[in-house]
Formats: C-alpha cells, structure tokens, sequence
C-alpha cells in the first residue's frame, strides 16, 4: 500500500457517495447512466469473486463488498425509486434497439461485453475460470465509463454531482497508475502488463472529459462539450 | 506467481 493506491482508492470510494448523494438529494438520477453502473456492478462481481476463497487484507475486504454493495444500489434505485427520471433516450448506444426492436442492452453486449469477454479469453493470467473473469473484469471496467461519457456527450452539459462522480472516477484511475510507477520502483517482481495496459487506456478515456472539466472550473464558467 | 500477489489490488 502506498500513498498514490490510498489517495485513489478514497478518491473511488468517495464517487459512490458523490453520486448516491445526489441521486438521494435530487431524487433523481437523470444524467447517469445505468448501462454504466451496471457494468460496474458486473466489474465488480466478476473480479471480486475471491472475497469467497482468498484473503489479502481486511481493508481490502471491506472495500470490494462496499463497492459491490453501493453499485448494487445505485442501480436498485435507478430501477425502482428514481426509475422515472432515468434519462434513456440518452443512455442509448449506437445499435441499440435494432436488434428485432427490442432488447436494449444490445449495444452494449455486442460492442462492449461480448468483446471483453473474447478479449480476456485470449490475454489472462491463467486459462481458468477466476482468472478468465478476473481478466474480463480489468478490460470491461476500462470502457464501462463510456456509456456515461456518450450520454455527457449527447447532452452536452452535466449536473455538478455528475461532473464530480465522473472526475472523481477518472482520477482515481490516474493515482492508480502513479501508483503503479511507484510499484514498479519499489518492489522487486512487480510485473502487471496486463493491467497496466487496460488501466493507461482506461484513464486516456477520461482525458477529454477532464480537459473540459478543467476548462470549466477555471474560468468559473458552465461545464460544456463542444459540438 | 501467487494469485495473492498478482490480484492485490482493487
């Protein structure tokens, strides 16, 4: 553990409660994306499937089942309470629906789980069920923010809570990578290619959003995407 | 390696 992985996994952990608070506060939940946060959830699911059969730390422990637990959430509420604000036009990906005009997720089974999947069949650390879903896990969280990066981008504009759940996230995965150089430095056999590569393309997909966002909050002006 | 070292992290 050091400082950069401790900053970046507070930084993860303080995303839920941006976005949980604002959905209670609000009671709303328009602007996020469900497909997002359901992938999260299968992220979430797939790689901590260890919690039943390895123990690394109690800190990291307590954190898989808080992030499984808040995801769960989140979507529980975006499906029931706050079902009516849910912003679906805007949640759609290209492709979506025109599978027999039904089945919504299809874009996101066809152009991001289905892939992921095929992808940590091929690069895993091992050809066994757990490191198969471990490895899918890593690629599929490094585009599960896209679905919420296409709704800012077709509305244009976000909520501040919105805003601060998605650069809360983004930064979290770049304190990951510093800490991944201090890693690397620091210990003796520390050699992860696998996440390294998803991660650095995980974080670049935050790059345009933060530019903005930086944008914004410097010239105290409204949060805005070109186009 | 140890399914413990490599899957340390969150």
């Amino acid at each position: 553990m050091n400082i950069f992985r401790l900053s970046g996994d507070m930084l993860h952990l303080i995303s839920f409660l941006v976005l949980m608070y604002r959905m209670r506060g609000q009671r709303s939940c328009r602007g996020v994306s469900l497909k997002s946060q359901i992938l999260f959830l299968i992220v979430f699911c797939c790689r901590y499937l260890d919690l039943f059969f390895s123990f690394v730390s109690l800190y990291n422990t307590m954190m898989k089942i808080f992030f499984i637990s808040a995801t769960a959430t989140i979507v529980y509420w975006m499906l029931t309470k706050y079902r009516s604000s849910y912003d679906m036009d805007n949640d759609k990906l290209h492709g979506d629906g025109s599978f027999m005009g039904h089945l919504p997720p299809h874009g996101v089974l066809g152009y991001i789980i289905v892939p992921c999947f095929l992808l940590a069949l091929i690069w895993n650390e091992g050809f066994e069920a757990f490191e198969i879903l471990w490895a899918f896990s890593i690629y599929l969280e490094a585009v599960a923010i896209l679905p919420q990066l296409f709704m800012l981008q077709k509305t244009k504009e976000g909520e501040a809570f919105t805003l601060l759940y998605i650069f809360c996230v983004g930064a979290y995965r770049g304190l990951y990578i510093i800490n991944w150089i201090y890693r690397y430095f620091t210990e003796k056999h520390y050699w992860q290619p696998l996440v390294w590569v998803s991660g650095v393309v995980q974080t670049l997909l935050y790059a345009d959003f933060f530019y903005y966002y930086w944008i914004a909050l410097r010239d105290g002006a409204k949060f805005q995407l070109p186009g | 390696k140890s399914l413990l070292e490599s899957h340390d992290e969150l």
